[in-house]
């Protein structure tokens, strides 16, 4: 038989879950709901690996990647390496429907974003300040570079090409907190 | 990462997906989370998926399209997911990834590769059965 409706999301982020269900139940329409749900996360930083201040890069920022789709129509809006902009699943859903575009990124995604009245700000906090700085004093370890000099498995770049690439490496490390 | 599908009473269908990504990625590195069919895919007239994971290898697979496309031929959610699962971990064993399935009956699922510290996945849901948010753990393949 049909069980419906349904919300469902990865991991244990219950209130992302609850927002969207009492969403659906106060008449919002499945798109809002799976965006008011995906927002709550954004705002509470879900273990780190949603939202502001994670998981920053090698120069220490921190950027976010998020989409939405329809499934009525089809429709998808999407940023990816989104950068100064807390509500990334906002933006993702301001492509659909602002544009004509799927997939919007980087600079380019962030100054969309403003022109829709996105706000600008800095996505670094103390916490992910501190994790960059503890990786700079680890020789940058871990590291995804590969095939390059110096050798990025105890030192930090900048890196040029090595000459000759090594045929497929296995992955040299896993973070079960480090998630798209 | 968060991905999520919603289908609301009437079986329509959206999903999406937010991350930050990965601790340490080389700048302008994008994962699978925003790209359709790969962090998350939605059809009403079937049902949706979203994986989550290491987003370098997910998205050479694109499991959630696969998984909804598997569902439209009468595959049950957990064993689309589960196929998902296999495809990849067929070419990386070591990858670090699961998904969630839901078909628009209200039908759901999950899987995830089993690796070392990783051999169950949660996931949460909610509809009339439940009558609140529930953490639901699958055991990896």
């Amino acid at each position: 038989g049909t069980i419906l409706p349904l919300v469902i999301n990865t991991w244990g982020f219950e209130n992302a879950t609850v927002t969207a269900w009492y969403a659906l139940q106060a008449g919002a329409s499945p798109l809002d709901a799976v965006q008011k749900g995906c927002s709550v996360c954004e705002e509470e930083q879900c273990d780190g690996s949603v939202g502001y201040g994670g998981h920053p890069d090698e120069t220490g920022e921190t950027t976010l990647d998020a989409l939405i789709m329809n499934g009525d129509t089809m429709e998808v809006g999407a940023v990816g390496d989104l950068r100064r902009v807390k509500n990334a699943v906002g933006v993702a859903r301001a492509v659909m429907e602002h544009t004509q575009h799927t997939f919007l990124v980087g600079e380019s995604a962030s100054a969309f974003a403003q022109d829709m009245g996105f706000k600008s700000e800095s996505l670094s906090t103390n916490d992910s300040m501190k994790t960059f700085t503890q990786w700079l004093s680890q020789k940058c370890q871990p590291n995804y570079r590969k095939n390059v000099f110096p050798d990025p498995s105890g030192t930090c770049g900048p890196y040029k090409p090595r000459a000759g690439v090594k045929p497929r490496q296995k992955r040299g490390f896993l973070n079960l907190r480090s998630h798209d | 990462t968060i991905g999520m599908i919603v289908i609301g009473q009437s079986g329509q269908l959206a999903a999406a997906t937010s991350t930050n990504g990965a601790s340490y990625k080389v700048p302008g590195r994008v994962g699978d989370s925003p790209i359709a069919g790969a962090g998350a895919y939605a059809d009403s007239s079937v049902g949706g998926a979203a994986a989550t994971g290491d987003g370098d290898l997910m998205m050479r697979f694109l499991p959630s399209f696969l998984a909804v496309e598997l569902m439209r031929s009468g595959t049950e959610p957990t064993a689309a997911c589960q196929t998902a699962i296999y495809r990849i971990k067929k070419h990386y064993p070591e990858a670090f990834g699961a998904i969630i399935c839901a078909n628009n009956t209200g039908g759901f699922g999950a899987a995830c590769n089993k690796i070392s510290g990783f051999t169950q996945f949660p996931f949460t849901v909610f509809n009339p059965q439940s009558n609140k948010a529930q953490v639901h753990k699958v055991d990896c393949v």
